[in-house]
Formats: C-alpha cells, structure tokens, sequence
C-alpha cells in the first residue's frame, strides 16, 4: 500500500499502552532514585521509533535493566498488580550476552506488544532484562501466580517464540518467594 | 477487538517507523 499522504498515515494502535523503563545502578543513590522512566508508546510505529534509537541490552553496564511494563504498573513487587504474581525466567549463560541475549529481549518485546499469548496476555505485567556479570536473566511478570492456565500458557508460547530446545525448562517463581528467599535459589511454582 | 499483531506484522514496520 502507497501512503498518498504521510499526514494521513494513522499509526497502529497497539492494545496497551506500554512505558519503557531503564535502572542504572549507582551505589550513591536510592533503588528507585536509579530506576527511571524513559518513554511510553502505543503504537506500532512509536515502539519502533524508540527500540531503535536506545542501546540493546548487550550493550549495558553491568546491573543494569530495562523493563517493560504495562501503563500504570511499576516494574517492582510492591505494585498493586504485582505483589500477587510471578515472573517466567531465564537465565542465560555468559557466552549468550553474544549471542541471544539481544534477540531474546526482543522477542520478548514483540510477545508483549503484539499480545501474543492470547487470553494470558491480560496476565501480563511486563518484562524486565537483567545484565549482570553473572550471567543475564530475561523475564515476564505476570500478575497473579494463582492463574495457573494462563501462566502456563504464557511459559510454552514464551519458550516456542524463543526456540529454546524442549528439553531446556524454564521456572516460574513467586514475586513472594522471591523476596523471602534466604539461599541463592527460589523453588519454582511452575516449569515448561 | 482485541489488537493483536504477530511478529512478521510487528517486524515489517521496524525501519518505515524511523523515517516518519
């Protein structure tokens, strides 16, 4: 199709509004002092316009994250529409901050944006990446870790869009496991 | 209804977006 007009374009309007959000992690300052909202979109066309002008993820320092998250959710526990829920994660090794960690969050952008899980897109909350020293984590928080069907959902079209082999399971864990946790593991409430 | 776009969808309108 010819846009005849480019001031008569109309923009795809996506079903959520979503803010971008970024956390650096300065020593001298407060946990929410370094986690700062970058920009919120709901169209197509303006998810693109801000996915390409920001760094990817590979190119982070070190404990730093972007997350993803509906309009009107903070991406932290304490929110009202979090502190029920979960998060699916993954965590990757250090070998695949070269190669899958860029693709894997976008992927994960694209599931969100696109509302690909169907139903169990309403249980999403949003997705956070996490670059860390350690080995990178990538993860979408839904918002109550009763709702096992659409959890389960979320997981196996989640593991699918990211061709992850099946012989590899992905967790999911409480938002309240995870806080409470006194080891360095949290047992998970589901895998796929 | 429910906006849903798949990837391929998503993915064509990745480099139009830049040049508006």
């Amino acid at each position: 199709q010819v846009v005849a007009n480019p001031e008569q374009y109309i923009k795809h309007p996506l079903q959520n509004r979503w803010a971008l959000w970024y956390f650096k992690n300065d020593k001298t300052k407060s946990w929410t002092e370094n986690l700062r909202l970058i920009s919120k979109f709901d169209t197509v066309e303006d998810f693109w316009a801000l996915y390409n002008h920001i760094q990817q993820p590979s190119k982070l320092n070190y404990g730093c994250d972007y997350c993803l998250f509906k309009d009107g959710i903070k991406p932290m526990w304490e929110d009202e529409r979090n502190k029920l829920g979960g998060r699916w994660l993954i965590t990757l090794n250090r070998q695949q901050r070269h190669n899958d960690l860029d693709r894997y969050w976008m992927e994960t952008l694209l599931c969100l944006v696109g509302e690909s899980f169907d139903e169990a897109s309403e249980d999403v909350c949003g997705a956070v990446v996490n670059v860390r020293p350690k080995g990178d984590k990538l993860a979408i928080w839904t918002s109550n870790c009763q709702n096992r069907d659409a959890i389960m959902t979320i997981g196996q079209l989640y593991k699918e869009r990211l061709s992850l082999p099946m012989k590899a399971l992905i967790g999911y864990q409480s938002h309240d496991d995870t806080s409470s946790k006194s080891g360095s593991t949290t047992k998970n409430m589901y895998s796929v | 209804a429910k906006k849903r776009y798949d990837r391929e969808f998503l993915l064509g309108f990745q480099f139009i977006s830049a040049s508006m």
